[in-house]
C-alpha cells in the first residue's frame, strides 16, 4: 500500500529563517514519528 | 516429441509406442519446471538490474507491459476480497506462532514490537493489523516539525510548482494532485483574507460568501501569494510513502491538524510494487484510495492511503462504520468518490502521532 501527503507550508523568498525544508532521501526507510521535514 | 517416439517404435518392431507415452508426461512435466525457472530467473534478474540502476540514481523509465494489461482484464477486487475471508480464517492455537514467525521471516516483520503474544492473534488479518508496544514510535516533539504518518519507504518527495501540479510516479509518468484528492478537492486561499492564519473565518465576508469561501480550489497555482511582500508564501508540498506487506500498517498524524472531509474512491486494486509503479499507468489515481483532508497551523493537509490487491482495506478508527473494497453492486457511487463531512464547520481535532487510519487484507 502507499499513502500520499500533499500539504502546504511556507515557503520564503529572502530570509529563509522558516522555509519548510524536507530532511529525507528518496530511498529512505522511514518509522511513525520521525521527521519528514521542518 | 511424438513423432521422435514413433520412430524409435517402428524401429524397434512397434514395441515403442506405451514406452513413448509414459515417458511423455514426466518429460512434458520437466520441460514446463524447467521453463518457468528460466521465467523467474529472468525476472528475478531485471528486477536486480532496475534496483541497482536505482542506486545509482538511475530512474527507470514507465514502461507499460503485457503484463499491466493482463492485470486490467482480472478481477482484482474479488481476488482481494477472497483472499481477505482466507486469511480471517481462525488457526488452532498452537499454528499461530509457526505461521506468523513464517510471515515475519518471509517480509522482515520486527515480531518483538508485536503488542500481543502471537498465540493471542486469531488469524492473519488479525496479525497483520497488530498494534505495537506502547513506546515503539516515539514521535519527534519539535513543534516545527512534520512526521512521518507511516512505517516505510520513500517513493517521491518535492515542492508542486507550476500550473500543472503533477505529482511525477516515475520519470515519464505524472498523475495530477487533483485526480489524486478528488476535483472537488480545495486549498484554503489565505491570502484572499476569507480565511485568516489558524483557519477562523474572517468576520467581514457575506453569509453565502463565507461558506464556499472557507476552500476554494486553487490546485492550477499552488503558490498562494500573499499581499504583505514580507510574510510567508506559502508553497505547496507531497511526499508518497511505499509499504511494504511486512510493515507496520497504522496511520498516524504527521501533525496537530483539523480534518473536516473524507473522500472515498472505490476504483481498482492493482499491485503498488516497484514494477507496478514502471508499468500500470495512473496507478495511484486508479487504484481503491480514502483521503482525509483539513487545516494544519500552515495551511492546507491531505493524507491519501492508497489500497492495493494483497491490502484492499482501509479502516478508520475515527470512524468505525466505514468499509471499504465492497462489492461493486454495494457501492452509492462506484464511478465518482463517496464523501462525508467531520462535524460541519468545527473538523475534527487531532494530535500528532493520533492514529488516523489503518490498511488490512482482503
Amino acid at each position: 500500500s502507499t499513502v500520499v501527503m500533499v500539504f502546504q507550508a511556507p515557503v520564503i523568498i529572502g530570509d529563509s529563517s522558516s522555509e519548510f525544508k524536507f530532511s529525507i532521501k528518496r530511498g529512505d526507510k522511514i518509522r511513525v514519528g520521525e521527521a519528514l521535514g521542518r | 516429441l511424438q513423432t521422435a517416439t514413433q520412430a524409435r517404435a517402428s524401429f524397434n518392431g512397434g514395441s515403442g509406442s506405451s514406452r513413448g507415452d509414459s515417458f511423455l508426461v514426466p518429460g512434458a512435466t520437466v520441460a514446463t519446471l524447467l521453463m518457468l525457472g528460466v521465467l523467474h530467473a529472468r525476472r528475478m534478474y531485471d528486477d536486480k538490474k532496475v534496483e541497482e540502476a536505482r542506486e545509482r540514481g538511475i530512474e527507470s523509465e514507465f514502461q507499460p507491459d503485457f503484463k499491466a494489461s493482463v492485470l486490467r482484464l482480472l478481477p482484482l477486487r474479488s481476488i482481494s476480497r477472497c483472499w481477505g475471508y482466507l486469511t480471517s480464517v481462525e488457526m488452532p492455537v498452537w499454528l499461530r506462532p509457526y505461521v506468523y514467525r513464517a510471515w515475519a521471516r518471509a517480509f522482515h516483520s520486527k515480531l518483538e514490537e508485536a503488542a500481543l503474544p502471537l498465540n493471542k492473534y486469531a488469524n492473519l488479518r488479525e496479525f497483520f493489523v497488530r498494534a505495537l508496544k506502547e513506546g515503539c514510535r516515539p514521535i519527534d516533539p519539535d513543534p516545527q516539525c512534520l512526521v512521518s504518518p507511516v512505517d516505510g519507504t520513500i517513493l517521491r518527495f518535492g515542492e508542486l510548482k507550476g500550473p500543472g501540479v503533477m505529482i511525477e510516479q516515475v520519470k515519464g509518468f505524472s498523475y495530477s494532485v487533483a485526480s489524486l484528492l478528488g476535483a472537488s478537492s480545495f486549498l484554503p486561499m489565505v491570502a484572499e483574507g476569507d480565511m485568516d492564519e489558524d483557519g477562523d473565518e474572517a468576520e467581514n465576508t457575506p453569509m453565502d460568501k463565507r461558506k464556499k469561501s472557507w476552500w476554494r480550489i486553487s490546485l492550477s497555482s499552488p503558490k498562494v501569494r500573499d499581499s504583505v511582500s514580507s510574510r510567508p508564501v506559502k508553497g505547496l508540498f507531497y511526499c508518497v510513502i511505499y509499504l511494504k506487506p511486512g510493515d507496520y500498517h497504522h496511520i498516524h498524524s504527521p501533525v496537530d491538524w483539523k480534518i473536516f472531509i473524507r473522500r472515498h474512491f472505490s476504483g481498482n486494486l492493482y499491485p503498488v510494487n516497484e514494477r507496478a509503479t514502471r508499468t500500470i499507468r495512473n496507478l495511484y489515481i486508479e487504484n481503491e484510495r480514502v483521503v482525509l483532508e483539513g487545516l494544519w497551523q500552515e495551511g492546507f493537509m491531505a493524507i491519501a492511503a492508497i489500497g492495493a490487491i494483497n491490502i484492499g482495506s482501509i479502516e478508520l478508527p475515527i470512524e468505525p462504520e466505514f468499509r471499504s473494497n465492497l462489492p461493486r453492486k454495494k457501492l452509492l457511487h462506484p464511478e465518482t468518490a463517496e464523501e462525508r463531512l467531520y462535524e460541519p464547520g468545527i473538523g475534527m481535532t487531532l494530535r500528532k502521532g493520533d492514529e488516523i487510519a489503518a490498511f488490512n487484507m482482503g
